[in-house]
């Protein structure tokens, strides 16, 4: 079984 | 004052189809540079960052930067109201809570303006680093929709493996799996047409068929896309827009639970 990463875990807020 | 003109309607239009299947509302940054959007989908997913230069206009102007959020179903009313000729020009006085679109025939007998509200919306910019690839694809952008289109029929997940040979696209569900390989192409007369792969390692990654195929409602904005990925990354699928800009869609892949 694969998760869906999200997008926030890999670039941050400025 | 803000105020940017185009002579042709029909970029903005596409651009607004190939933002609003993943967004609902964006801020439209605009400053003596251009153009900029940033926006994740409600899920967070996925991110759409979008450019448009300001000399790719055919008038701009933007004497203070300004943000300006609009509701995209709204917008997407109004730009309905323009012809596929018609020239448009986007206005906002500094501080303004609306904007309004001018439409003008080619031959200036009709003109028409539609005011519209904007919105107050939470900026959420995440910084994107310079990144070297360790892969590269370019593909025709045509061929990249009907991929994502005939895959998404076996499985919620594509797939996709790029090597030095070409990139395979691979999905497999309840009625049984599918396979599409592209091999670089040798000869290229037309680049357009082309399959290129400039790669450092061979990558493998996997991502959610829906979400591409909301990237490809960006597919009458360019002939060429190119997707980049690296291990353990999002894939970002990049559509040149004329020669004014791009929009780029970053993808965060299904990772092993």
């Amino acid at each position: 079984f694969r998760a869906q990463a999200a997008i926030v875990n890999y670039y941050h807020m400025d | 004052m803000f105020e940017a003109r185009l002579v042709q309607s029909s970029i903005l239009k596409k651009v607004l189809e190939a933002i609003k299947d993943l967004l609902n509302e964006a801020t439209f940054d605009c400053s003596d540079s251009g153009i900029q959007l940033q926006a994740m989908d409600n899920s967070h997913v996925s991110l759409v960052s979008m450019n448009l230069r300001s000399d790719g206009f055919d008038k701009y102007r933007c004497d203070r930067n300004i943000s300006m959020g609009m509701n995209l179903g709204s917008m997407t009313k109004i730009l309905k109201c323009a012809a596929n000729e018609d020239v448009v020009t986007m206005k906002a006085q500094d501080n303004a809570d609306t904007v309004t679109f001018v439409f003008e025939s080619p031959n200036q007998e009709k003109v028409s303006d539609y005011e519209m509200k904007l919105m107050n919306l939470d900026q959420e910019h995440l910084g994107i680093p310079e990144t070297e690839y360790a892969c590269v694809v370019r593909l025709p952008a045509g061929e990249f929709a009907r991929i994502c289109r005939d895959l998404s029929q076996f499985g919620e997940s594509v797939v996709i493996s790029c090597t030095k040979e070409g990139v395979k696209f691979s999905s497999a569900g309840d009625i049984g799996s599918a396979n599409i390989k592209l091999a670089q192409t040798s000869n290229v007369d037309k680049e357009e047409l082309a399959v290129t792969v400039e790669m450092q390692e061979p990558v493998t990654l996997t991502f959610a068929s829906r979400y591409l195929n909301s990237f490809t409602k960006a597919t009458s904005l360019s002939n060429v896309v190119q997707l980049s990925m690296s291990p353990d990354v999002p894939l970002v699928v990049e559509y040149r827009i004329g020669e004014i800009g791009h929009i780029r869609y970053y993808l965060a892949p299904k990772i092993e639970d």
